[in-house]
């Protein structure tokens, strides 16, 4: 799941 | 949001800004790589198609539109724009694009977290970004006297991905459980390939001299 956060980046 | 990451995006917000400024400004694109900006919108389109299913804040929906129209706008300026399409040197920008898109997406389909059509090309496009760089860097190191916005607009883009790399190390001391190897080497990748610009560029301002990279 921490993986996914990933994606607030741009 | 951190600090470093913010100060990261607002720098690679001013990069296209100066870039857009240098175009429209003096009405050439001289010594701007048409396809390294091809590569930067297909990585900004691949990566951003969570704009259509997935929602985390106005930030950064206006951030990911902002990025996708202005390597649009540019990329029209270079082919379409009346003078500015004639200053483009194309005979100097001949980087083959595909010896960096076909590579990323071979990886992207065996290095991936998850097997689907988006989180593939959300992959491609952190791979695709690490070396987009490149045909512009080439083309620097093939004009003599890079213009003063040109080495700017270079130095800022970089300057953004030095300061995710802070961001990514304020982010492991400070969130538990945060790890994004994929983000973390590409970044790692991207941010090295501006080492021998960064040197040539401080050096050429410390002695006040117009920048040009050695061949």
């Amino acid at each position: 799941a921490a993986e996914e956060d990933a994606k607030d980046e741009l | 949001m951190n600090i470093f990451r913010f100060a990261g995006d607002m720098t690679h917000l001013l990069s296209i800004i100066v870039l857009l400024l240098k175009i429209n400004a003096t009405k050439s694109c001289a010594g701007v790589s048409l396809k390294t900006q091809e590569l930067y919108l297909l990585v900004f389109v691949t990566r951003y198609l969570d704009l259509l299913y997935s929602y985390i804040s106005l930030y950064n929906t206006f951030m990911k539109l902002f990025f996708i129209c202005s390597s649009g706008c540019v990329i029209w300026y270079i082919r379409e724009h009346k003078t500015v399409s004639q200053t483009y040197d194309s005979a100097q920008d001949t980087f083959r694009v595909l010896f960096l898109a076909c590579p990323c997406m071979i990886l992207a389909l065996t290095v991936n977290h998850d097997f689907t059509v988006t989180e593939v090309l959300w992959t491609f496009s952190i791979y695709l970004e690490a070396v987009a760089i490149l045909p512009q860097l080439v083309l620097l190191q093939r004009t003599k006297n890079v213009d003063t916005l040109t080495g700017n607009y270079v130095f800022l883009l970089g300057g953004y991905r030095a300061l995710y790399l802070l961001n990514w190390i304020y982010r492991i001391l400070t969130e538990p459980g945060y790890r994004q190897w994929i983000v973390w080497i590409s970044g790692t990748i991207q941010t090295a390939i501006y080492c021998d610009f960064f040197y040539y560029y401080i050096k050429s301002w410390r002695n006040n001299e117009r920048l040009s990279l050695p061949s």
